[in-house]
């Protein structure tokens, strides 16, 4: 799976996830990244992007999940990563990459390494595999 | 106004005995979307096109699972899914079971803003494609010499599961200490 968030200088927030699925998988299955919500949300106060076991995510609408916890309880981007990842996954294993309109970026994962990177306009940029 | 912000990612869940010059190719591709991505963004693109050009690239790229490189079903064949969300207008677009559309991101894209619809998947996405002109590749585009290797040793060890990518270096049967859904990580990776 690969996916894509992003906050632009204007603060509208996008994001985009891409997958083959999973490797021997049943003709027909379909996993978390099409699902609006659960791989992929967007709305105006952050862009989140899924990846990891699609079931999991699924049943955890993970994405929009992050989106909730700010507006309703008030987190921050990281905190509201953490919290979802910490509690929202049940027993599966999953990571995510989010942006806010604020121009923040977080990701969070609870396996043992997530390829990603993010680069913000004040000139961070990261990019890692493992914790 | 705020800062522009980019994240990207090529899949969690990763053996931990990657080889070293599989995570440089990792990290070498993730940096090359970062840099496109704020090439982009430095150009005042909008968020919603920046998603759409980085995740193009990564499904051009065979090296991570989607587009060319995407995981095969049993059947040995490539079922791809991918969505796409503007969240200015909270406008989304998704497809799932596309088969030939050699960038699916964009054909989601396609749904979000020429389709009175949100998701469209298999039969209907693939006419959906063909209607709107998107580039198509065969099915054989998709698939790639190690990913046909993994399907055939995931047959071996009786794994659906969640991920495919089992390290070339390595056997399928090869213990790993980490474990995810009762099977050695080593089966899995990078997802």
């Amino acid at each position: 799976t690969v996916g894509c968030v992003v906050v632009d200088s204007q603060g509208r927030c996008a994001a985009a996830t891409s997958t083959g699925g999973l490797m021997n998988k049943m003709s027909g299955r379909i996993g978390d990244s099409p699902l609006i919500g659960a791989g992929t949300y967007a709305c105006e106060v952050c862009g989140v992007s899924c990846t990891g076991e699609g079931e999991a995510i699924i049943r955890g609408t993970l994405a929009r999940e992050v989106a909730a916890v700010m507006e309703y309880k008030g987190y921050e981007l990281q905190q509201a990563v953490d919290f979802v990842i910490k509690d929202r996954l049940d027993e599966g294993f999953a990571g995510l990459i989010a942006v806010s309109n604020k121009g923040e970026v977080a990701y969070g994962f609870n396996c043992n390494g997530m390829f990603r990177g993010c680069a913000t306009e004040n000139g961070f940029m990261e990019v890692g595999i493992w914790e | 106004m705020s800062g522009w912000a980019i994240a990207v990612h090529g899949g969690a869940g990763v053996d931990p005995n990657l080889p070293p010059h599989r995570q440089q190719e990792a990290k070498q591709l993730l940096t090359e979307c970062l840099n496109l991505g704020i090439s982009a963004l430095r150009s005042n693109a909008s968020a919603l096109d920046v998603v759409e050009l980085v995740v193009r690239k990564l499904e051009t790229d065979p090296l991570f699972n989607s587009g060319r490189g995407s995981a095969l079903t049993a059947k040995g064949t490539v079922e791809m899914e991918a969505s796409i969300m503007d969240g200015t207008k909270r406008r989304c677009g998704a497809v799932s079971g596309v088969s030939t559309v050699k960038n699916p991101i964009s054909l989601a894209r396609l749904v979000m803003e020429k389709s009175p619809h949100s998701y469209l998947a298999y039969t209907g996405a693939e006419e959906f494609a063909r209607e709107q002109g998107v580039e198509t590749e065969d099915n054989e585009y998709f698939i790639t010499p190690d990913n046909v290797g993994m399907l055939k040793l995931a047959k071996e060890a009786n794994t659906i599961l969640f991920d495919y990518r089992i390290p070339t270096e390595k056997c399928a049967g090869t213990e790993s200490p980490v474990k995810m859904n009762g099977l050695p990580l080593s089966i899995y990776a990078p997802e």
